[in-house]
Protein backbone atom coordinates (compact mmCIF):
# COMPACT_ATOMS: atom_id res chain seq x y z
CA UNK A 1 0.00 0.00 0.00
CA UNK A 2 0.72 3.51 -0.88
CA UNK A 3 0.44 6.60 1.70
CA UNK A 4 1.23 10.11 0.13
CA UNK A 5 2.19 12.72 3.24
CA UNK A 6 2.19 16.34 2.07
CA UNK A 7 4.60 16.93 -1.17
CA UNK A 8 5.03 20.53 -0.31
CA UNK A 9 7.22 21.52 2.75
CA UNK A 10 4.72 22.21 5.67
CA UNK A 11 5.73 25.44 7.71
CA UNK A 12 5.39 23.74 11.06
CA UNK A 13 9.09 22.04 10.52
CA UNK A 14 10.60 25.69 10.11
CA UNK A 15 12.73 25.93 13.32
CA UNK A 16 11.01 28.12 15.92
CA UNK A 17 7.71 26.75 14.85
CA UNK A 18 5.42 26.82 17.96
CA UNK A 19 3.90 23.01 18.71
CA UNK A 20 1.07 22.43 21.11
CA UNK A 21 1.28 19.27 22.68
CA UNK A 22 -2.03 16.88 24.33
CA UNK A 23 -1.53 18.79 27.05
CA UNK A 24 -1.48 22.12 26.38
CA UNK A 25 2.10 22.77 26.85
CA UNK A 26 3.85 24.30 24.11
CA UNK A 27 7.03 23.84 22.40
CA UNK A 28 9.42 24.32 20.00
CA UNK A 29 9.89 22.53 16.42
CA UNK A 30 13.43 21.54 17.29
CA UNK A 31 12.83 20.98 21.04
CA UNK A 32 10.77 18.44 20.76
CA UNK A 33 11.75 14.72 22.33
CA UNK A 34 10.25 11.52 21.91
CA UNK A 35 8.52 11.58 25.33
CA UNK A 36 6.59 14.57 24.26
CA UNK A 37 5.51 12.44 21.47
CA UNK A 38 4.37 9.15 23.54
CA UNK A 39 3.05 11.20 26.41
CA UNK A 40 0.32 13.05 23.29
CA UNK A 41 -0.79 9.93 22.28
CA UNK A 42 -1.33 8.76 25.94
CA UNK A 43 -3.44 11.40 26.47
CA UNK A 44 -4.95 10.98 22.85
CA UNK A 45 -8.42 9.72 22.51
CA UNK A 46 -7.65 8.73 19.10
CA UNK A 47 -4.47 8.15 17.78
CA UNK A 48 -1.42 5.95 19.15
CA UNK A 49 1.86 6.29 18.39
CA UNK A 50 3.44 3.09 16.31
CA UNK A 51 6.85 2.29 15.41
CA UNK A 52 8.15 2.56 11.77
CA UNK A 53 10.94 0.82 10.66
CA UNK A 54 13.12 2.33 7.53
CA UNK A 55 13.39 -0.78 5.88
CA UNK A 56 14.20 1.05 1.97
CA UNK A 57 15.35 4.38 0.73
CA UNK A 58 14.99 4.98 -3.02
CA UNK A 59 14.90 8.13 -4.96
CA UNK A 60 11.90 8.62 -7.22
CA UNK A 61 11.71 8.28 -10.56
CA UNK A 62 8.80 10.98 -10.81
CA UNK A 63 11.45 13.91 -9.71
CA UNK A 64 14.87 14.11 -8.18
CA UNK A 65 14.23 15.89 -5.30
CA UNK A 66 11.55 13.20 -4.04
CA UNK A 67 12.25 10.29 -2.63
CA UNK A 68 10.46 6.94 -1.85
CA UNK A 69 10.68 5.79 1.73
CA UNK A 70 9.54 1.91 3.00
CA UNK A 71 8.66 1.63 6.16
CA UNK A 72 7.43 -2.09 8.34
CA UNK A 73 4.57 -0.46 10.41
CA UNK A 74 3.47 -1.39 13.88
CA UNK A 75 3.61 -4.90 15.25
CA UNK A 76 1.83 -6.66 12.02
CA UNK A 77 4.99 -5.14 10.05
CA UNK A 78 2.70 -3.79 7.32
CA UNK A 79 4.65 -2.24 4.73
CA UNK A 80 3.72 1.47 3.72
CA UNK A 81 5.53 3.71 1.02
CA UNK A 82 5.79 7.45 1.72
CA UNK A 83 7.19 9.50 -1.48
CA UNK A 84 7.93 12.33 0.18
CA UNK A 85 10.49 15.62 -0.76
CA UNK A 86 14.45 14.73 0.10
CA UNK A 87 14.36 17.38 3.07
CA UNK A 88 10.90 16.35 4.83
CA UNK A 89 11.76 15.32 8.23
CA UNK A 90 10.71 12.45 10.35
CA UNK A 91 11.44 12.01 14.20
CA UNK A 92 13.36 8.88 15.28
CA UNK A 93 13.17 7.29 18.42
CA UNK A 94 15.48 8.44 20.74
CA UNK A 95 17.70 10.51 18.14
CA UNK A 96 15.63 13.43 16.78
CA UNK A 97 14.47 14.67 13.41
CA UNK A 98 16.18 13.02 10.53
CA UNK A 99 15.51 13.00 6.44
CA UNK A 100 16.91 11.63 3.49
CA UNK A 101 18.82 14.63 2.75
CA UNK A 102 19.86 16.63 6.23
CA UNK A 103 21.89 19.43 4.73
CA UNK A 104 18.90 20.43 2.52
CA UNK A 105 16.44 20.27 5.59
CA UNK A 106 19.18 22.50 7.76
CA UNK A 107 19.12 24.96 4.77
CA UNK A 108 15.96 25.18 4.23
CA UNK A 109 14.37 25.22 7.33
CA UNK A 110 17.20 25.86 9.71
CA UNK A 111 15.73 22.26 11.74
CA UNK A 112 18.76 20.57 12.90
CA UNK A 113 18.54 16.66 11.41
CA UNK A 114 20.17 13.71 10.87
CA UNK A 115 20.44 11.98 7.92
CA UNK A 116 17.85 8.95 8.11
CA UNK A 117 18.80 5.76 7.29
CA UNK A 118 17.62 2.03 6.66
CA UNK A 119 17.11 0.63 10.24
CA UNK A 120 15.89 3.71 11.72
CA UNK A 121 12.78 3.41 13.84
CA UNK A 122 10.50 6.40 13.04
CA UNK A 123 7.71 7.78 14.98
CA UNK A 124 4.39 7.24 13.43
CA UNK A 125 0.39 7.63 13.97
CA UNK A 126 -2.58 5.29 13.59
CA UNK A 127 -5.40 5.38 14.95
CA UNK A 128 -7.16 3.33 17.80
CA UNK A 129 -9.24 0.96 18.57
CA UNK A 130 -9.65 0.10 14.76
CA UNK A 131 -12.09 -2.89 15.15
CA UNK B 1 2.35 33.42 16.13
CA UNK B 2 0.64 30.42 14.53
CA UNK B 3 0.35 27.54 16.89
CA UNK B 4 1.00 23.72 15.69
CA UNK B 5 -0.62 20.33 17.09
CA UNK B 6 1.70 17.77 17.70
CA UNK B 7 0.22 15.54 15.34
CA UNK B 8 0.48 17.19 12.37
CA UNK B 9 4.49 16.73 12.70
CA UNK B 10 4.12 12.76 12.57
CA UNK B 11 3.10 11.04 9.19
CA UNK B 12 -0.07 9.17 9.83
CA UNK B 13 0.85 5.41 8.07
CA UNK B 14 -2.45 3.47 8.54
CA UNK B 15 -1.04 -0.55 8.72
CA UNK B 16 -2.67 -2.74 6.01
CA UNK B 17 -3.00 -6.03 7.64
CA UNK B 18 -2.22 -8.72 4.56
CA UNK B 19 -3.65 -11.50 5.45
Amino acid sequence: SSTVVPTSLPPYFIKGSIIQLADGELKRVEDLKTEDFIQSAEISSDLKIDSSTVERIEGSISASNFAVVQFSVGEHRAQVSVEVLVEYPFFVFGQGWSSCCPDRTTQLLELPCTKLSVGDVCISLTLKNLR
Amino acid sequence: VPVFPWHSLVPFLAPTQSD
